[in-house]
């Protein structure tokens, strides 16, 4: 469903050149679970970010369902982004104005679900991350592990084909985190899932796990540190 | 150092009244590491805001080094929260335009340091979070746990005598979580060091544990779930 191709993505700073993703070729599945653990600062995120089209490469090539994302246009990546890839950033990016539940219902409301449904699907998302009781709170009268879990009904909304969840369980309680990881699990039986993580809880569930060090898969694929 | 006396702190939402935190008592000593685990939502970030006068309670007292936060006027409250406590929020909260040095050195502009010591000291604590290669990124050219570290290394700017840490490894893997553990653990001898984690690993490392479920602490106290 994925193919990376001599994936590279750099930042220039001054004089500098830092390479957060520095020659990456991979296949993934589509379905099921891969985690991609690594230090900070080690090029999860950015790989996250040019997988999901939130970011173009540097150089190679990103194919999503047999379309490279580089030849697709700008005012159709938008419905790419929006249709085929469920996005859990690091930072949340919540919409501050707009309450969880309507949070989660925006993804629906570009698709053209109709309201009533958007606001029922929107209200059983919440539900399946424990947060039915928290529908109507804003962003700033939600803690922060409230606000990772609505950002990952946010994810599920349009029932993507792709769900990247940049460390999905990093403001969560053993508990809470445990909830979320099955809720992963049962999701990656139909789809692609990919989850950069620093639970080794969450990478032992996975299929397969990535480690990424300096912006390189090494293929460290048996030491679990995450 | 620091005193609650039947704090709590509650939240009206339509009818609905939430009591973040729901009577708390609590000494805290002038040297030490103090861990406060407990489920998502269960208060801890409200209480470490209370405690470090980003919010006002809405019962009871808290007295830091001995006066009464309720009393002092909104002035000098400023100046508290500057030199007093040294904060680092769950969600960063660093300043978009500055850069990552520029970030550190802004607490010790305030309380009147000269520009060349903010500037090698602000270097010299990046240094000690493995950061002093990323002293010119801004926050948006820095990755989830680089942003958490330049948070971290701000709250130490000014040496204060009590550092409040919300969840300060979320989004660190375990080895430059290690080096965060050490170092807070190194500050603790000589101050009053509060953390709000998730981590097994650094509430072990405290010298107490507090257990806050539904805004009451509860004496599970052997219990080590974080
Ligand atoms: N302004 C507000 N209005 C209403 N409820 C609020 C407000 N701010 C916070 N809350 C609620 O208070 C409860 C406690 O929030 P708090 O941020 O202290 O939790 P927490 O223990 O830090 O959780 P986490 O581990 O997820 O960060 C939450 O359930 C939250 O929804
Ligand atoms: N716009 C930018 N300009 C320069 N460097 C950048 C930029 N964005 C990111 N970087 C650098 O690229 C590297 C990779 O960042 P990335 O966010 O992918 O790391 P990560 O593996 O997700 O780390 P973490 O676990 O801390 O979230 C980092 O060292 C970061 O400083
Ligand atoms: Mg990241
Ligand atoms: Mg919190």
């Amino acid at each position: 469903l994925v193919e990376l191709r001599d994936l590279w993505k750099s930042y220039r700073k001054g004089s500098e050149t830092i390479d957060a993703v520095a020659g990456i070729d991979l296949d993934l599945p589509e379905r099921g679970m891969v985690a991609i653990v690594g230090p900070s600062g080690s090029g999860k995120s950015t790989l996250l970010h040019v997988i999901g089209a939130m970011d173009r490469p540097t150089r190679g090539s990103v194919r999503v369902a047999g379309r490279n994302l580089g030849d697709i246009p700008q005012g159709e990546l938008t419905r790419f982004r929006r249709e085929v890839v469920g996005f859990v950033f690091q930072t949340f990016n919540l919409i501050p104005n707009l309450t969880a539940v309507e949070n989660v219902a925006l993804p629906m409301e570009f698709s053209g679900v109709a309201r009533a449904a958007r606001a029922s699907r929107a209200k059983a998302l919440l539900e399946r991350v424990d947060l039915g009781q928290r529908a109507r709170h804003r962003p700033n009268e939600l803690s922060g592990g409230e606000m990772q879990r609505v950002a990952i009904a946010r994810a599920l909304a349009n029932e993507p084909p792709v769900v990247l969840a940049d460390e999905p369980t990093g403001n969560l309680d053993s508990a809470t985190g445990r909830l979320i990881y099955e809720l992963l699990q049962a999701i990656a039986r139909e789809r692609t899932v990919v989850v950069v993580t620093h639970s080794e809880e969450l990478a032992r569930l996975a299929d397969r796990v990535l480690h990424l060090r300096d912006g390189r898969l090494s293929n460290a694929a048996h030491d679990h540190s995450a």
